[in-house]
């Protein structure tokens, strides 16, 4: 169950961080880095790894958790 | 590096920018300082020029914000995000919000202001993420200290390939060229030459000309040797506006703005702090000149056409000042730029004249070439 908890705990998390810095919101550019479109979450998860010069598997690896817990700066990444 | 789709930059090479709402976890001197050491870090590498407002509206409007703050990029309490930064543009265009719910520090047991700011700043002034790990405009947070803070090459091309590269790109020491042979006059000798800034540190004279300065041995004028500022007081990151030493106490003083920084010879003794510790009314935002009379134990501070008296021993401002310096200075005419007590006499320095004043006789005694001093 805590296994399964903490899997779900970090799929919210991807899924709230991929919407923050590699979906397009439009309006002012502030930091303009989106992804035109509504992607799919491992398209996105693949444009993160890309953009972070990870292993590029489009899965929720221990890597890219570790990365998107880091501390960042709010522009999005992914430019359109 | 990366610029935003359709390379918005800034049209203008003189920015304002203007600080409109602080936070509870640093002093205003504090942020004050981490914003402008930020904000040089980029005009070191490009001819932009960065001047500070506190009234209405700027073209980088920096501020605190917490939650939703109404740009529909709310913030998200403690790490995650830190600030962000919008592209180069009218309006919200440069504006740069920091969270609030972090805990800012100017050092490292927290996130570091000058790191994030400066990180930032490249966005508002056009830059967008980095995919490079050592570039600043690398999305995650990595402490830099902003003493010794040298723009990592992959932003340097970044910014350059927005706006050029700065006449003498100043992240790097560059000591101007002298020629090898003797005495011929260095090549930074012209007659206009005039200081910001002179003092005594140790036994050496220091003569601070924009982001140059000089040191020589005080009865020793050939030989002089510039360096840039940045080499041996990375902090101070600029020009320096006025320093003095007190020699019995070791320290040395260096004012930029409404900040100093407090040295012992060349070593910073913690991050800058506020000018109106002297006592200073809040309408000096910057001193021309400092002056340290050793017997009498104080120091002369030089606003515009009037100074101020601070007893170093009892460690505040005289009363009965401001008083207008040509009335106390007879025959010192035009604003101090500069000053220095040697051997008794008092040296002023206003524009490209340095004046030789007695302090018995309470008149000028002689009048030289500013130049002079520096070998020329």
């Amino acid at each position: 169950a805590p296994s399964l908890l903490a899997a779900t705990n970090s799929y919210h998390l991807a899924q709230a961080y991929l919407d923050k810095y590699y979906t397009k919101k439009g309006g002012q550019q502030i930091g303009e880095m989106v992804s035109r479109g509504g992607s799919s979450m491992v398209k996105k998860l693949k444009e993160l790894q890309a953009f972070f010069g990870l292993h590029v598997t489009g899965k929720l690896d221990q890597p890219t958790l570790e990365m998107i817990q880091k501390p960042r700066c709010g522009v999005p990444d992914v430019a359109n | 590096y990366r610029l935003f789709p359709g390379e918005p930059k800034w049209k203008k090479n003189t920015l304002t920018y203007r600080i409109s709402k602080y936070t509870p976890s640093l002093s205003a001197a504090a942020v004050d300082a981490a914003v402008e050491m930020a904000l040089c870090a980029w005009s070191s590498a490009v001819p932009l020029t960065f001047v500070r407002t506190d009234v209405g509206e700027a073209d980088i409007m920096v501020s605190f914000e917490t939650g939703d703050h109404g740009d529909s990029y709310p913030f998200d309490g403690p790490r995650g995000t830190l600030a962000h930064a919008f592209a180069p543009g009218e309006g919200l265009g440069g504006d740069t919000h920091f969270d609030n719910a972090e805990t800012w520090t100017l050092g490292m047991n927290g996130f570091n202001l000058f790191t994030v700011a400066a990180h930032e700043f490249g966005h508002a002034l056009g830059l967008a993420h980095s995919t490079d790990p050592s570039a600043l405009m690398y999305p995650t947070y990595k402490y830099q200290s902003p003493y010794g803070f040298q723009l990592p090459k992959d932003d340097v091309r970044g910014i350059q390939a927005l706006y050029g590269p700065r006449r003498t790109f100043l992240g790097k020491p560059t000591v101007p060229h002298i020629p090898p042979h003797g005495p011929s006059t260095p090549e930074h000798c012209d007659s206009s030459t005039s200081f910001d800034a002179v003092t005594m540190l140790g036994k050496e004279l220091l003569f601070f000309r924009d982001r140059i300065f000089w040191r020589r041995q005080v009865h020793q004028p050939l030989g002089v040797r510039p360096s840039t500022t940045t080499s041996s007081f990375p902090q101070l990151m600029a020009n320096v506006d006025a320093a003095y030493q007190v020699a019995e106490r070791g320290t040395a003083y260096f004012f930029k703005g409404p900040h100093y920084w407090v040295t012992r010879g060349f070593q910073m003794q913690g991050p800058p702090q506020t000018i109106y510790d002297f006592g200073f009314p809040r309408s000096v935002q910057r001193i021309d000149a400092a002056l340290h009379l050793q017997e009498a134990q104080r120091t002369l501070f030089f606003v515009g056409d009037e100074h101020y008296s601070y007893d170093e021993k009892k460690r505040k401002m005289e009363k009965d000042y401001p008083k207008n310096t040509e009335e106390e200075f007879s025959g010192v005419n035009g604003q101090i730029d500069a000053a220095v007590e040697l051997n008794g006499y008092i040296y002023f320095f206003s524009g490209p004249k340095s004046f030789k004043y007695d302090t018995e006789k309470e008149d000028v005694v002689g009048v030289v070439k500013s130049s002079s001093w520096i070998g020329c």
